[in-house]
């Protein structure tokens, strides 16, 4: 199983459709400060299923909805879809492509799909259970955050552990 | 549960301690359990020797040498249980060029595996990158890819 | 008391505002008390937008603007009430280049009243110092200051 | 006034006497990672009366005695002096060079010196008081801390503003 592309329109800063396609080996992710990078890493964060909004640098649900800037008004939406390539039947899913969709809109409803198909969140979860991607803390490594695998109490250091048992 | 949890502690405290000595060059590690007795709740305690240096507490660690601590740590955990893609978000902000230097080869070698998102504003971490993706905001507040460079034609295609 | 905190608020927040055009190039700020009715207790709220982009919640900077926020009211309280000199560790670690050169011209404005110490590893702000001191460590364990360089002559002394 | 001196001896890394002497302007301190650069700010922080262990990143007060290394034996004293140009007479002595000294010994014992007359850690804050240095927390950033001002909750951030006033 491997990441395939990444699309993103109304997430944070994205204003507009992008689209990046991933290949085997190392990417990197460069550009200026403030550009959107970090965002980047938020939105799959948050397509996989993330619900603590403290951990998308967001108060409320509707804060990953891009809210406008000097050249564009705020959207009504956003929309992250995520494509793995699953030829090697990793998840539990008869297809050899998945694609997972996230939603959210502005009066605060969210959706959620896996290839095309309305699911629920514990859906999205159970795909990819046990997998090594998700929610799981050492998968993403949000800016700054790789200090705290160090700095947490020994007893909150054991949940790290607990994921790979 | 306890046995499971056991044998993926031991497998990672292993791991742990390739990967440090291949991020520092020597040094030794530790592993422990706080209260071997409750193996379910108990706390887990870190370790380190700095090549060089004698037994040293993590609050004394420098700020370079915590992230790479950090990194062995993680890596461990994913040779233990792999992930089929990672995002690192610039761990490499707090070191020197050479620690760069060996960040990206020790990465290189987990690409069998695992595909590598990471985020820089290091030349040579991007030197040591297959693809780049740069970000920019040619509209005020809007993000828009604008260059893939792929590895074997080193130009960035269409950075204008 | 409530008019000497009054006094120095205003100021600290009249000087945030520059400070972070300066380094921004645009964009505005604004510092609150929570509960104005209580000037001895209230909480302070620091709310920014960055050029081009809409009001933002303090949360949604990106590392590099958080640094250089954070940077810009620091300064703002210097320059209300000056310090002979000021450490500096790893503050322009998340900046990009671009932010560098800012970051430094900036500070040199401040050099009339203040002495800076600043540890680095970024080469833009190598540059933009008088002094550079090189810490190494010949002997295992054991830090050694080694080299000086002075503006005038920029090679290096004795960097050996 | 200005910083003239710094001299460590026996303080975490720097296991042997070491002088830094400063000019006006930016002076810029570099080196490879681990080499004894934030030990430093911690020797010009503690000099200055730093009483918080938290703050020096140890333990506790003799956690800042060089602890020994491969190629040298551990140390019995830590003691840092810090000497400032006075002529202006911005310091509440008549003395036109004012030199600070600390020393902490294995027994956990600490000495004050001010021109090389012991005096106790009141007087060393004394001496600061409302000049701009010491423990106030805008003139001496820890690597990593710069994010703190942003990110303590606003009742913290009073603090910060009360030392300006
Ligand atoms: N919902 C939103 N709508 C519009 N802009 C947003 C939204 N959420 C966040 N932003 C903006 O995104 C920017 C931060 O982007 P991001 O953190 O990805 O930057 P970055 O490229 O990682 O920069 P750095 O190199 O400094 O870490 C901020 O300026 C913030 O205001
Ligand atoms: N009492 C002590 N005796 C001996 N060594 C010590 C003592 N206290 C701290 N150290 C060592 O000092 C080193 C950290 O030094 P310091 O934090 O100054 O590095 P640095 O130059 O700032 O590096 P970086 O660029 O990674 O931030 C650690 O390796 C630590 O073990
Ligand atoms: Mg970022
Ligand atoms: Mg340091």
């Amino acid at each position: 199983m491997y990441l395939k592309r990444l699309e993103l329109y109304g997430f944070k800063t994205f204003a507009e459709r992008t689209d990046l396609e991933f290949g085997p080996g190392i990417v990197a992710i460069v550009g200026p400060n403030g550009s959107g990078k970090s965002n980047i890493s938020d939105a799959i964060l948050w397509v996989l299923g993330e619900t603590a909004m403290k951990s998308l640098r967001s108060a409320k649900s509707t804060d990953v909805i891009f809210n406008g800037s000097d050249v564009r008004k705020a959207l009504g939406m956003a929309e992250v879809h995520i494509t793995l390539d699953n030829a090697d039947g990793a998840l539990p899913t008869d297809y050899t492509e998945v694609t997972v969709t996230r939603r959210v809109f502005r009066s605060g409803e969210s959706e959620y799909l896996i290839n095309r198909v309305p699911v629920r969140l514990r859906d999205v979860h159970d795909l990819f259970m046990d997998t090594g991607i998700g929610k799981q803390s050492y998968s993403i490594i949000s800016q700054g955050e790789v200090d705290a695998i160090l700095s947490t109490r020994s007893e909150d250091r054991r949940a790290l552990f607990e994921e790979v048992a | 549960c306890t046995e499971k949890f056991l044998t993926a502690f031991a497998a990672i405290a292993h791991e742990f301690q390739d990967l440090f000595l291949r991020l520092f060059g020597g040094g030794a590690t530790e592993l422990k359990l706080d209260d071997p007795t409750n193996v379910l709740e108990s706390g887990i305690e870190i370790n380190v020797t700095v090549p060089g240096k004698r037994n040293q507490n993590l609050l004394q660690l420098s700020g370079g040498e915590r992230a790479l601590t950090a990194l062995a740590l993680l890596l461990a955990m994913l040779r233990v249980k792999p992930s089929p893609f990672v995002v690192l978000d610039e761990i490499d902000a707090p070191l020197d060029e050479a620690n760069v230097g060996r960040y990206s080869e020790v990465l290189r070698d987990f690409t069998r595996d695992t595909q590598f998102l990471i985020i820089t504003h290091n030349k040579g971490t991007m030197e040591a990158a297959d693809v780049l993706y740069g970000v920019t905001m040619e509209k005020a507040g809007v993000s828009k890819i604008v260059s893939v460079r792929l590895a074997d034609h080193r130009e960035p295609v269409g950075t204008g």
